[in-house]
């Protein structure tokens, strides 16, 4: 554990309460993609398999719960609770088109060909790729709500400060996972766009509108 | 063993 590694799943943690209360102080989903968050659930409930095969520390074990039960808490909101105000219109991303060829890449490549090694590999490919459908149901209304976009940030901070970490590990622990690397990259990148319009506008008070 | 080296992680 070092202060990248810390500070990132703090960032997680974070992201996730914010959601969370987001929506059960306003009692609304709006501007939230549902699309998404089934996809954080399924990367969670593939990835958090290990939790019944090996213990690696109480800190790991407790995450892992921690994740796996808010993702699941997250879909029952938006699906069930507060689906009134669940804005489906707008999450019309295809799921099928992130999962279908995700699964046929962890399959193809990965550490090792094992039912837990390939489900791990597909939770880190899907994960990488899991907030495109909020990222297009955001380009399609055009804005966010400031609450969205520091859920959004926290988020995607948290992968960033992983490459950080993974930087510290290869140069002081030796330690190298290529999968999770290039993944870890591919999905800092997805948010650089979104990085640039928080930093501009909602930092400085605006509201995050995306350029027509 | 060695396939799950990353797997302290979340």
């Amino acid at each position: 554990m070092n202060i990248f590694r810390l500070i990132g799943d703090m960032s997680h943690l974070l992201a996730i309460v914010l959601l969370l209360l987001k929506m059960w102080k306003t009692r609304s989903c709006a501007g939230i993609s549902g699309k998404s968050q089934i996809l954080f659930a399924l990367v969670f409930a593939t990835r958090y398999l290990d939790l019944f095969t090996a213990f690696i520390s109480a800190y790991n074990s407790t995450m892992k719960l921690f994740f796996i039960s808010t993702s699941l808490v997250t879909v029952y909101l938006m699906y069930f609770k507060f689906r009134a105000t669940y804005d489906a219109n707008h999450d019309t991303f295809r799921l099928e088109f992130l999962v279908v060829p995700v699964g046929g890449l962890a399959f193809l490549v990965n550490h090792n060909f094992s039912p837990l090694e390939i489900l791990w590999t597909f939770s880190i490919y899907l994960e990488s790729v899991a907030i495109l459908p909020q990222l297009f149901m955001m380009s399609k209304t055009g804005e966010a709500e400031t609450i969205t976009s520091h859920y959004l940030f926290a988020l995607g901070s948290y992968r960033a400060l992983y490459i950080l970490n993974w930087v510290f590990r290869y140069y002081f622990e030796g330690f190298f996972d290529l999968i999770a690397v290039v993944a870890g990259c591919v999905q800092t990148i997805l948010y650089c766009d979104f990085f640039y319009l928080y930093i501009t506008k909602v930092l400085k008070g605006k509201k995050l509108s995306l350029p027509a | 063993d060695e396939t799950s080296a990353g797997k302290d992680e979340l």
